[in-house]
């Protein structure tokens, strides 16, 4: 797959989605 | 003479063409004939020596059963529920002289520990968590982790076990305003839980904050999707699903298990590998369990299937034996038997 597919892709999904996340 | 009895079961596969091998190596036969409910593996301090056991369960009772040579299983100890009958077994990987059960009717309405106390020189079964429990599994590092009440009040719980059973720490997790079905670690993200809900949707949690970090739809083409196992790569998240809700009679084309990639940023996915039936069979999984790069999945013809996740093929079929139908199937915690159980109570161990 490729970016196109899904979209920019982050290696640091998790830490990020967690700085965003409500506490 | 057992031994004699027993023959190698070989099985012709699939789609290669090449022929795989699932050999029978032991059988245990519970004495009780009892109604089996689960099968589990479990290491045990057995004589000093940590060693791999067998679990069985009927709705009275869990039984422990340490490997004899040659190929012989003896039972080592045996709890009693004369109370709310056991459901299932709820392993916690990678625990010594551990292992959590469900007990419930139609819903589970309670976990307990069950252990032996060197010091009572006896059983134990502790009560970890109690309630209308939705979802459970266990998870590496001692975690337990269920969902537990109606929609509007759902909660989201992970328990730390102590070696003595109890409940040693617990956090609660951001529920996702949908029922959940399944719960699954993210292989090699210790911190990381996925669940797939009744709305077909993918939820991943933060289990160091109790976070929900994101809500991702995994697709309308089979409602109810159950997670298995989830790993993450190069930024993207894989997740094996089985779909055990899938209409009966398009059973033949459809795949029993499938590996999703997702981009938990996006929220887009795409699937990446069905894992069917070969040509010319059909059949709607019942249940399954996926470990390591293996899955396998009792039918609702009462055949198991083998599939290998990397190679993407199935890779065995056992059919029902003249005992009767497989109603369970589990992979061994260490090596790469596969446990085959039967209504009656026996286990086959391949």
């Amino acid at each position: 797959c490729s970016d196109s597919d899904l979209g920019p892709i982050s290696l640091n999904w998790f830490e990020e989605l967690s700085l965003e996340a409500p506490p | 003479e057992q031994a004699k009895r027993i023959e190698p079961v070989f099985n012709t596969c699939c789609e290669s063409g090449k022929r795989c091998s699932l050999q029978l190596t032991s059988k245990l036969k519970n004495p009780s004939s009892s109604c089996s409910v689960d099968v589990s593996t479990v290491w045990w301090e057995v004589a000093g020596c940590k060693t791999l056991c067998i679990l069985t369960a009927s709705e009275a009772t869990v039984s422990l059963w340490k490997p004899q040579d040659p190929r012989e299983w003896e039972k080592v100890y045996t709890w009693q529920f004369t109370e709310i009958p056991v459901i299932q077994i709820v392993p916690l990987p990678d625990v010594c002289n551990l292992v959590c059960v469900a007990l419930g009717n139609l819903e589970i309405r309670e976990i307990k520990a069950l252990l032996y106390s060197a010091e009572e020189k006896c059983l134990q079964q502790l009560r970890v968590k109690a309630g209308t429990i939705k979802a459970v599994a266990g998870l590496r590092h001692r975690r337990l982790v269920s969902s537990c009440g109606p929609l509007h009040c759902q909660q989201v719980e992970l328990v730390i076990v102590s070696e003595a059973g109890r409940r040693k720490e617990n956090l609660s997790l951001m529920p996702p305003e949908e029922t959940i079905l399944a719960f699954a670690e993210v292989q090699g993200m210790q911190q990381a839980l996925v669940g797939t809900t009744v709305m077909n949707n993918l939820v991943v949690w933060n289990l160091k904050t109790g976070q929900l970090l994101k809500k991702m739809s995994i697709g309308n083409s089979y409602p109810a999707s159950i997670c298995h196992k989830a790993y993450s790569d190069m930024g993207l998240l894989f997740v094996v699903l089985s779909h055990p809700h899938a209409q009966e009679n398009e059973s033949s084309g459809n795949p029993v298990f499938q590996m999703i990639a997702i981009n938990p940023r996006t929220a887009l996915s795409i699937g990446v590998m069905p894992y069917c039936l070969p040509h010319g069979q059909a059949g709607r999984i019942l249940e399954g369990e996926v470990k390591g790069n293996c899955a396998a999945a009792v039918l609702n013809s009462g055949t198991i299937a083998v599939w290998d996740l990397f190679l993407g093929h199935c890779t065995a079929l056992l059919p029902p034996n003249a005992d009767g139908h497989w109603s369970l199937v589990r992979w061994s915690d260490m090596d790469s038997s596969l446990l085959a159980g039967q209504e009656d109570g026996s286990v086959f161990v391949y």
